[in-house]
């Protein structure tokens, strides 16, 4: 495997931590050895899987070429998922990898090491909600993005262009092989007009590209941040982790028929 | 009045254009004068407004110096309230002002035509989710910073990063007389400990700061973007109309209060 994928979509709010942590858990599970990068200054993923930040030891240091990233790599909880931890102050990072030279391909150049030694068979990238410097340099290093969207109408707007980012880092030569992964739906609840409706909308628009797995509106899965753990340690029997998990079966089959 | 509000809060999805389009429209229904601000490059309040995007018509133009800001303004459906539009390319913009001069400030230049006219009671600013270029750039050029917050727990690890900006901004000269206008809880369903739990922590943390309306959870609020109309319009009696029209007359209360 030693795929990156990048989680990815600048509308905020959609469930780009929520898949990132809980299909990274998942993953995991089924015994793929798999690393998870926080690359959003809200840490949002560090803390969601029960890690604490800690000063100088996010990827911020090695986009700067600072510190080699595997010196910033740590275990979680969660037998064979890693994490790159964030820190708050990444904020700071995105002015600074702004003015460096090459400062679309940072990301891609301190990954190269964790690529050439191939020991993780996915490496999951959180992003933050834009597509400013730190998620085009996410894209950059990326061989794939998964797209979570919500289903809710102002999810639908930003689509196109992120569709038309994706040309132009492909065109451009900055990510020629730059693939779409596939979209996840989020936060589905079948009871209303608008998530059907959202939901056909994006399957006109992407077709098979779009997973069957609908994630659920679940409590239980805002539950699980706030005591650290992906949804399969918080309360494995709920429809969230059996969602997550669903979704982590067909990520693996669709991987498999290439 | 003539008083410039940013509703701003890094933190993706948790109800700044639902409540910029909705304070909006209900402080117009009073007979305020109303200006909103579209300055997310996913130009959702523009289309959450029922106005259709035209290139090199959105505040972009005007942050660089090409246009002035009146030529930009456009009426919208509600009387009493205009738009100045938003624009998909605006994403492009956050590196040209970040590298333009006094890079700050564009937003506060742009504007000030606009309050020396002091025809608007109220600018409202819709940001996007970052502490970006954009944001600061509004903070700079605001008089205060309405905050919304989801009852989640994710909404609640942003608010100390959020609190250090208006200090650093106040404290650096950027803008010296920066406000904290108020914390509005939204999607807030009181049936879950969590919403309940984030809500005693924001009070705790914010004390009277935190308006007391709280805006509930409500499927109505999600499905009028689709129509290009604020709640008050689309439905006029549901749930959601009912708590913008409270939060705007609380608003009112409030400013009058000083
Ligand atoms: N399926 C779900 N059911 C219920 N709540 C959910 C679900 N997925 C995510 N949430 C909650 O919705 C909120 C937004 O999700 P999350 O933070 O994962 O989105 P994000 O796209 O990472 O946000 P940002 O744009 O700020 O990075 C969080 O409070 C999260 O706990
Ligand atoms: N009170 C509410 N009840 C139900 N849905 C809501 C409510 N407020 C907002 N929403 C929906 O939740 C989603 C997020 O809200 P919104 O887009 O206003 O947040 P935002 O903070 O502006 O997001 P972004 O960070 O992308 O700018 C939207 O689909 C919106 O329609
Ligand atoms: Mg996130
Ligand atoms: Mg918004």
């Amino acid at each position: 495997h030693n795929r990156v994928i990048s989680i990815a979509n600048q509308k905020g709010g959609v469930g780009k931590t929520t898949t990132s942590v809980n299909l990274a858990a998942c993953l995991a599970e089924r015994r793929q050895k798999v690393l998870l990068i926080d690359l959003d200054p809200q840490a949002n993923a560090t803390s969601g899987i029960g890690v604490g930040q800690r000063e100088g030891g996010s990827i911020y240091r090695a986009l700067l070429g600072d510190t080699h990233v595997r010196e910033l790599v740590v275990p979680t909880a969660i037998e064979h998922l890693d994490l790159l931890p964030s820190e708050v102050d990444l904020a700071g990072a995105e002015i600074d990898v702004a003015r460096a030279d090459r400062y679309l391909h940072r990301f891609a150049e301190a990954l190269a090491p964790l690529r050439a030694a191939a020991h993780y068979d996915f490496i999951l990238v959180d992003c933050p909600p834009s597509l400013g410097i730190l998620t085009m340099n996410a894209l950059c290093g990326s061989d794939s993005i998964l797209i979570p969207i919500q289903s809710e109408y102002y999810a639908l707007e930003g689509l196109t262009v992120i569709e038309r980012v994706i040309g132009q880092l492909r065109a451009s030569g900055a990510n020629p092989r730059l693939e779409i992964e596939g979209i996840v739906m989020t936060m589905y609840d079948g009871r209303t007009n608008l998530a059907q409706q959202v939901v056909a909308e994006v399957v006109k628009h992407f077709g098979e590209k779009v997973f069957e797995t609908l994630i659920p509106r679940s409590v239980r899965l805002s539950e699980a941040p706030s005591y650290g753990q992906p949804i399969i340690v918080y309360d494995k029997h709920c429809t969230g982790a059996a969602a997550y998990r669903q979704l982590a079966r067909e990520f693996l089959k669709r991987r498999k028929a290439g």
